[in-house]
Formats: structure tokens, C-alpha cells, sequence
């Protein structure tokens, strides 16, 4: 299984619409500093379900929503969607893919969808954790972040393992 | 569960210490469980605890925890403190590395682990992360043009006033603007 | 004493501005000083502390403290926090170089600063570096080629066994073995 | 007034006597991962009286004197020298040079020197003071701690600020 398209709208700095696709092997994603690479990173966390704004660079939940620039204003929503391949039938879903979204409002309002459909966080949770994927293994790591496994105790470091078993 | 723990950890272990001395060519590594801790009696070597460590949770008592031994190839076995930053990236890496293999998550981002690697070591790195890559997808944030040498496709991120652009690149337009 | 603080908060300040537009190219930053605080009531926030702040100290309360505000071009003003690895580097660099400037030490070691910075904000910090060079030796510590471009002399370090060798050398041999 | 000489002697990798002659200007130190040049930043911090073992990578002040390795076995005593040069007479020396050191061995004992004579800490804190030089300020910026003063809180942010008055 892999993950085949990530789609960013109003998310951090991806103020316009925007697809990736991506194949199976090793994709490098380059650009100059501040460009919204690790915004990228951020996105996927935060479709994974990602509550800590700490782990996301915020403050506040809004801070995901797209702040407006110099040029143009700011928006009311974020939204990063996900697509997983499931032709392996991995995940219980008759379905060759499975699609995963999370929205976020000023407003303070939030939104978990599964191929399109409402549901609870605990729901995405659920699903990926059947897929194996997860916002707080190491799944993404973050920038700065490689020898932070050195850096725990012992007792946290085995946290990982728990995640691999 | 604490079975499955057991057979996780041996299984990580016997590939970290292949893994290292791939990374390293040569040296040797190990993990080792650590007995479980108690309350407070403990707690007085927290406070070399390094900083950007988790400050100490309920859970961590009573559970025995992983610890991780190196001798870097010419050099006595040291504290993993006073390994350079590149060493410890590789260290690292090679802990990842056995990870992701024993039980292959679907896809994997890093981003910019290749920042404190010298030119040699980016290539053992990337070397590893490509036979891995059979099993795991992976999406690397680089500003490294070796990294780049070893990715199947690559994307390109702009920003124009305050917002991000995507675009798909060409390896040599991508080596162009690296680093 | 107080006085002093101000005046050279002052001269910092006026040169934080403008080596950070040299640094972007444009926008504006500056820095503030916040009202004393007062004991206990405040620390609530402490919970936002960055992973790496130093603990609060007791000679944090009753001083004024000092606030870094940017807005890096074509983006509005925005939190520290939401800045990218390199624009965090660049805010830091401006930083540095304003103190520097305003009372220059004998020389200044820096470890690896330009790790987190692409190609074209290597060569705008290495321009400012090469300046204020005139007044503090500096000791840069690199992967980078670009900053080695930069260097009056390079001394290479190599390591065999466990015993680190020093050893002059020429630009062309330095590039050649670095990122 | 400028950094003329920097000699390590069994302070962490350095287990030869190394000398380092440095001019005005910027000077480039570059080699592979592990090679000593972050033992060279811990070594000028020693020296200007450095006393927090994690500052430098440590944990017991017998980390920094030369571990031995396969080839080679442990030494019993660390020494790095700094020699600054002195011909504007900045510093209350009539010498054109003013050199610090400082050793320290297994048994725990420490020494500290300027030119050639044992002296206490506190004398060298004072001569660096003169100098504008400390071990904490920015004379030494760590690797990784580039963006360290954006994390700081702002009360001791300020201290930076004191220094450079
Ligand atoms: N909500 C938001 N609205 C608009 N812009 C945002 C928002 N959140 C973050 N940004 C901007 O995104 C930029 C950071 O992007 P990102 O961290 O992805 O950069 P990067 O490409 O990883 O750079 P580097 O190579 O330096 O790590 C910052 O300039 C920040 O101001
Ligand atoms: N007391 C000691 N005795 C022997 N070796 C030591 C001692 N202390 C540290 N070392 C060794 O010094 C090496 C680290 O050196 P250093 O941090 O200077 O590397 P570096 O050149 O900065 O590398 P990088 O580019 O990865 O940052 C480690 O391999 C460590 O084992
Ligand atoms: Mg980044
Ligand atoms: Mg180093």
C-alpha cells in the first residue's frame, strides 16, 4: 500500500489548491528556504490527526488556516486530503482507494471525512492505525528531529518499538 | 503483548546492528532493554536528561526501556553525548532504518535528515534508504544534491508573495538550485 | 547600568532592522522590549516554552525582556514559531550579527550555522560574515562549499583511529571533499 | 586584538599535541562527520572557563581528556592553551601576547595559567572579561543552537543584550 495523492487547500502557505501524486520509491521534495516544504510535512501530520499545534509550529488551531500575505487575503479553511492505494486490500473497504480529509474553521469548527463521508476522529484513527500509518511514529520526522530518538529515556524509546510490533 | 514487545526488539536489534556497520562500515552497535525503573528513587539523574527530551511520564515506570551502546570503528565504545552531530544522525538513521524494516509503514517523510551529513555518509544513507525503498515509500525533504540523485521523481516547492507552489522537476533543474 | 542596557538596545536594534532586510532581501523586523513581569501570575504561559528554552529563572522576574517581531517579504508578520528552519536561522543570524556589531569581540567561533540554509541565503550570510570580519576574526566551522568560498584560510580536520589530525589546506582540496 | 594560537593536548580527540595558528579574517575549518571540529569549539570554551559538563557533551569533567582508542590507550590529563594577541595593548599585560591555559587530570585536579604562571578561575574570567571574550556569550555558537536566542524566553534574551554592552 502506498500513499498515491496528498491535496492541500488554504493549508499554511498552500493558500491554492494543490495535488501531489506520488509513485511508489523515493521522491525528493526540494525548494528555497520558507517555500513550504515542511508545511507539507505539517499537512500530512495534521490529515493523521494531529492535535498538538506544539508538533505543528502553532499556537492556536487556526494557525494551519492560510494567514494571507502581502498580496492576497486570508482564508476561513484549511483542508488537506489524503489518498491511499488499497488495491492490496489492506483496509476494510471494498474500494481501490481510500481517501482521508480533515478541515479546519476560523470558527473553531473541525471535520474528519473517509472517502467523503463525515466521520469522528476516532474513526481516521482507527483506519490508519489498520494501514499502519500513524502522525506520532515515524511515519513523518521532522525537521531537526533525527537524533531525537537519542535523545529520549529509555523508557520513551521504547515507545517505538511498541509502534513497530 | 509483552512477548510481541520481546520478539520486536530482538528482531530490530539483530537489523540496527547490521545497519550500523553498514552506515559506518565497520564499528559495532547494540540495543539493550534496561530493567525496569521505580518511583522516585530514580528520578536524580533526570536532571542530565538532554534538552528537547520528554519530561518523565507515568508510563515510563515500571517498563523496562531500550538503550542504545556504539563503538564507532577505531574509536572505544563513548556515551552517545559526546558523538558528533553527524555521527549521531547516522546513529539514528541506522535505529530508523530497523525500524521501518521490521514492520514497513506504507509510506515514510523525512525532513532534511541529511542536514548534518557529510558527502560520504549522505551516500551510505541514501543507499540503505534506497534498498528500503522497495517496501516503504518515501518522501525526502532535501536540500542535499546527492539526496536528489537517489529520488525516482522530484518536486519542486516555490513560493510566489506568500504562497507555496508546486511543480514537478527534472533532476538537473533540481541540482541547479541545490545546495 | 540601566541606561546602558537601553543605549545599546537601541544600537542593536537599529542594525537588527536593516541586516535583516539585507538578509531577506526586503520585509522589516525589529525587536521590543517587554514590561517587567511579575512573579507567579504570568507563568501559565510556560507551558508554550519551546523544547530547548532554558527553565524560568528567578533573574528572569522584574527585568524587562526583549521581543523579536519580523515579516519576512511578500508574508505578513507572523509567530517565530511558524518560520521555516532556514528563515529561523537567517532571524538568528540577523541577530547575532547586530550584537556583534555593536560591541565586536576579539573573535567569534561559529559551529556549523549555515546547516538549515540554502545556496542563495549561504551567500547573503556569508557577504554580511565577510564584513564584519574586518573588525572579529571569526572561526567557521562547514560543510558547506559556498562558505568555504568565503574563508581567508581553511584548516582541514581528519580523524585516524581516534586521534583528530590538523592540517592546512587549500580551497580546491576543501571544496573537493565537501557538500 | 585577535585569537593568534590555539594548542590542544589530550582534550577529547586531539591525543597529539596540535597546534592551530589563526590570522584576521574568517578561517574555515571543514572535514567529515566525527573528525574533531566540534572538539575544537568545545576546546576554546574549556579553556575560557567553561564549567557545565553538557555545554560541552560531558557528563563527568574527566570526558574531555583523551579516552584512548583501539589503537591507541587513555591519557591522564587534558591541556588547551589560547594565545591572544595583546599588541594594542588591550589587556593589562606589557607583553604583545597574552596566553591562558588550562589542564586538567583524572584525579579530579585542575589547573589554570596565563602566561606560564598558575593562577585561580576567577583571575581568567577576569583577563577574558577585559578582553570582551566569555565562554557564554556569543564568543562560541554551538552546533544546532544557531536559532537558540528565537527560543529563549525574552527576560533572557535580554542577557544577550547584556553582554554586548
Ligand atoms: N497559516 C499560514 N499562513 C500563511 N503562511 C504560513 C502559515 N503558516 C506558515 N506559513 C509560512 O510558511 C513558511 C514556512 O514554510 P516551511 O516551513 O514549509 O518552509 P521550508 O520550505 O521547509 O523551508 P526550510 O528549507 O527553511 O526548512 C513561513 O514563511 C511561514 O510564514
Ligand atoms: N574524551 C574523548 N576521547 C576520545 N575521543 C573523544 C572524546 N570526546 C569525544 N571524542 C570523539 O570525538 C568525536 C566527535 O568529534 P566532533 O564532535 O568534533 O566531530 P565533528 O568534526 O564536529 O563532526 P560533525 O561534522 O559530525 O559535527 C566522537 O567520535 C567522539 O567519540
Ligand atoms: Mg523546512
Ligand atoms: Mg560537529
Amino acid at each position: 500500500m502506498h500513499l498515491k495523492r496528498l491535496e492541500l487547500h488554504g493549508f499554511k502557505s498552500f493558500a491554492a489548491r494543490t495535488v501531489l501524486e506520488f509513485s511508489p520509491g523515493v521522491t525528493a521534495i526540494v525548494g528555497p528556504n520558507g517555500s513550504g516544504k515542511s508545511n507539507i510535512a505539517d499537512g500530512i501530520r495534521w490529515v493523521l490527526g494531529e492535535q498538538s499545534m506544539r508538533q505543528l509550529r502553532g499556537k492556536k488551531s487556526d494557525d494551519v488556516i492560510f494567514a494571507g500575505g502581502q498580496a492576497r487575503s486570508t482564508m476561513q479553511m484549511a483542508e488537506v486530503g489524503l489518498v491511499l492505494d488499497n488495491s492490496a486490500a489492506w483496509l476494510p473497504s471494498e474500494f481501490a482507494e481510500v481517501a482521508v480529509a480533515r478541515r479546519s474553521f476560523r470558527n473553531g469548527e473541525s471535520e474528519y471525512l473517509i472517502s467523503g463521508q463525515r466521520v469522528r476522529l476516532r474513526d481516521v484513527t482507527l483506519l490508519l492505525a489498520q494501514a499502519r500509518v500513524g502522525h506520532d511514529s515515524y511515519t513523518v520526522i521532522g525537521q531537526g528531529l533525527i537524533d531525537q530518538a537519542l535523545s529520549l529515556r529509555a523508557e520513551e524509546r521504547r515507545g517505538l518499538f511498541e509502534d513497530a510490533a | 503483548m509483552r512477548r510481541q514487545f520481546e520478539e520486536t526488539f530482538h528482531a530490530v536489534n539483530e537489523r540496527f546492528q547490521r545497519h550500523f556497520t553498514t552506515l559506518f562500515s565497520g564499528g559495532a552497535a547494540r540495543l539493550e532493554l534496561t530493567a525496569p525503573r521505580r518511583a522516585s528513587g530514580d528520578d536524580a539523574d533526570d536532571e542530565d536528561q538532554e534538552p528537547g527530551a520528554r519530561p518523565p511520564t507515568a508510563k515510563g515506570m515500571g517498563v523496562s526501556g531500550v538503550e542504545v551502546f556504539v563503538q564507532i570503528p577505531g574509536k572505544r565504545a563513548q556515551d552517545l553525548a559526546l558523538l558528533s552531530g553527524g555521527e549521531r544522525a547516522m546513529v539514528s538513521a541506522a535505529l530508523l532504518f530497523s525500524l521501518l524494516e521490521t514492520n514497513p509503514p506504507p509510506f515514510c517523510l523525512l525532513d532534511e535528515v541529511d542536514a548534518a551529513l557529510d558527502e560520504a555518509n549522505v551516500t551510505r544513507f541514501c543507499e540503505i534508504l534506497k534498498q528500503l525503498a522497495e517496501k516503504t515509500q518515501f518522501m525526502v525533504i532535501t536540500h542535499n544534491r546527492v539526496t536528489m540523485t537517489y529520488a525516482d521523481a522530484i518536486y519542486g516547492v516555490s513560493m510566489e508573495g506568500a504562497v507555496s507552489r508546486m511543480l514537478s522537476m527534472k533532476l538537473a533543474e533540481a541540482v541547479a538550485i541545490a545546495r
